[in-house]
């Protein structure tokens, strides 16, 4: 399984719709300090519900949606392939509304549950405590944690 | 409980080792403060780059503990394998050798995982299969600007890779 | 002890602006949680770089944070100026721009105070008037292995200076 | 008042007794990962009392002598000038005894106090509340600190 296009809409600084494509192997991302790089990798984080609003930098998960557009809700969808068969699409859709926000998961195209997502991620050993996403100060955050923090992430992958 | 973190404390031990001298031709290890009741202390990060003493991570310089930091996750990555990994400038510390050695070790791995790497240093690039150049455009909009297939590239023009 | 207060915060919030506009030609502002009583909140760092939206230093970019907080430094010392200035890898966050106009910037100031960098990127190493060279011996020592002016060899060699 | 040449013997890495030259104006210092380039920053810090050890990366003051050499002794010597009539000389050496260890400070020669080198240095306006020395990682501690303790820069500098 690999990621194959990451389509990302109003999400942060992406306030039009953008394709992302991937290929196998070894892809690099750069361009100049603020123009999105790291809000690519919240996208994959936000649409897979790895992590809290808190570690894409927004206090609350409405201030994801671009302050630019005027639009009110923002979504992003992995596409996943194993370049044979198997296809898996999964998006995140979050609308702001009077009284709040709503969030929805969806996965081929069917509402689901977040717990429905993890479950089809962890069949193929994507799981949130894993360190197969890497934040940008993520390697600073491992040489100042506590000696038992540190032993707590042998403790999660056990 | 403790079975299980023994067996995955030594796995990634092993791993930690392996990969540690792969990148920096050093001795690491892992070391439990209290063996006996693994709980009841942390995990201390040893290790010895070439021609030094054996140290702890805190006494070390911010491009050994960034390289030691980084060997260290990807013990646990090869303990627990996964399909794709998304890195973003963990390449930010090191020096040129450093960085080459990271960037040829990721290249390496990538025939067995995807890897989408954030960096802005010529030598991840320059080994990168595809390149995805990304800007902000001045209605604050980001756009994605070119994705260059890297294997394409050299094939055709080799002396546009220089950084 | 309060009207002290004001009057340092004052100062370095309008040298913060100064700073943070010749760096990214965008608009820095200090802000106090709570202005009636200062030591009863904290401080606000908000910045707007070049046509972006106001935004607290939080919810920026790794870049972009660096930027802003090297403004908020040079702010301090700017209000209170000491003869020499020591800098350990302040510019590692910074994309090729940015490495460049803080390099141009540390320039400029070097007429008035000395200036100790260290540094990785080309950009500082091209603008020093003196560049000492660093490295470790075979039996742990380190070694100062160069001591270039700078001047001179721009002088003589302008080719010598890429990267 | 600027550098005009650091002394390190026998501290840190700096195993063999070391001069570090410098011109007025802009000096960089470059070399490989773990060569020494902060453990001169460190000398800096060490010589003029400036910092404890824990921000030199030691768990206790004798950490800072060279672990190589064998010998129990470490010193650094900051010479200042104004390139007219000016010399200042600033000198603090760490010795290991049975019992413990001693640290002093020299200001021209003459042993002295950490109070006498900080008054001295003050009247250059040099203190260890400007931020004139700034670490590696002192950016990203300036980032991640607490509003309040942003403010309580301010305070010290008031
Ligand atoms: N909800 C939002 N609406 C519009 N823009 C946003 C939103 N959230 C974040 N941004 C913008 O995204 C920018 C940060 O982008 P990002 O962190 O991806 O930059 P980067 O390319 O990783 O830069 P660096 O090289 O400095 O790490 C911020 O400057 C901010 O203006
Ligand atoms: N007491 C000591 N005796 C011998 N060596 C020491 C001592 N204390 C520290 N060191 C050595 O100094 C090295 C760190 O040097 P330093 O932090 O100056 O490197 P650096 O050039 O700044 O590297 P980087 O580019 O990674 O920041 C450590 O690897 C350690 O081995
Ligand atoms: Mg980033
Ligand atoms: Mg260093």
């Amino acid at each position: 399984l690999r990621l194959k296009e990451i389509e990302i809409d109003n999400f942060k600084s992406f306030g039009k719709r953008t394709l992302v494509p991937f290929l196998p192997g070894f892809t690099t991302i750069s361009g100049p300090n603020g123009s999105g790089k790291s809000n690519i990798i919240d996208s994959i984080l936000f649409a897979l519900g790895l992590s809290s609003s808190r570690t894409m930098r927004a206090e609350r998960l409405p201030d994801l949606i671009n302050n630019l557009s005027g639009k009110k809700e923002a979504q992003a969808t992995i596409k996943f392939t194993d370049d044979k068969e198997i296809e898996i699409e999964v998006t995140r859709k979050i609308k702001v509304k009077d009284n709040g926000y709503t969030s929805t998961y969806y996965m081929d195209g069917r509402t689901c549950t977040l717990t429905e997502v993890h479950d089809k991620l962890l069949s193929y050993n994507i799981s949130p405590h894993g360190y197969n996403v890497v934040m940008q100060g993520d390697v600073t955050s491992i040489i100042s944690m506590s000696l038992n923090e540190r032993r707590k992430i042998i403790d999660e992958l056990a | 409980k403790k079975i299980n973190f023994f067996e995955t404390f030594q796995g990634v031990d092993k791993y930690f080792q392996e990969i540690f001298h792969e990148l920096s031709f050093g001795h690491g290890e892992l070391v439990l403060e209290n063996p006996e009741d693994p709980f009841g202390g942390g995990l201390i990060i040893r290790a010895r780059p070439r021609d030094k003493k054996m140290q702890r991570l805190e006494a070390m310089s911010g491009g050994e503990k960034s390289l030691t930091a980084l060997s260290f996750m990807f013990a646990l990555q090869r303990y627990s394998p996964a399909p794709f990994y998304a890195f973003d400038e963990v390449d930010m510390f090191l020096d040129s050798i450093n960085a080459e050695r990271l960037a040829q070790m990721i290249k390496k791995q990538s025939i067995h995982a995807q890897f989408v790497v954030v960096s802005l240093r010529r030598h991840m690039l320059e080994k990168s299969d595809q390149a995805i150049g990304v800007t902000l455009r001045t209605d604050g909009f980001t756009q994605i600007i070119g994705v260059q297939n890297m294997q394409k590239k050299k094939d055709e023009e080799p002396e546009l890779m220089t950084a």
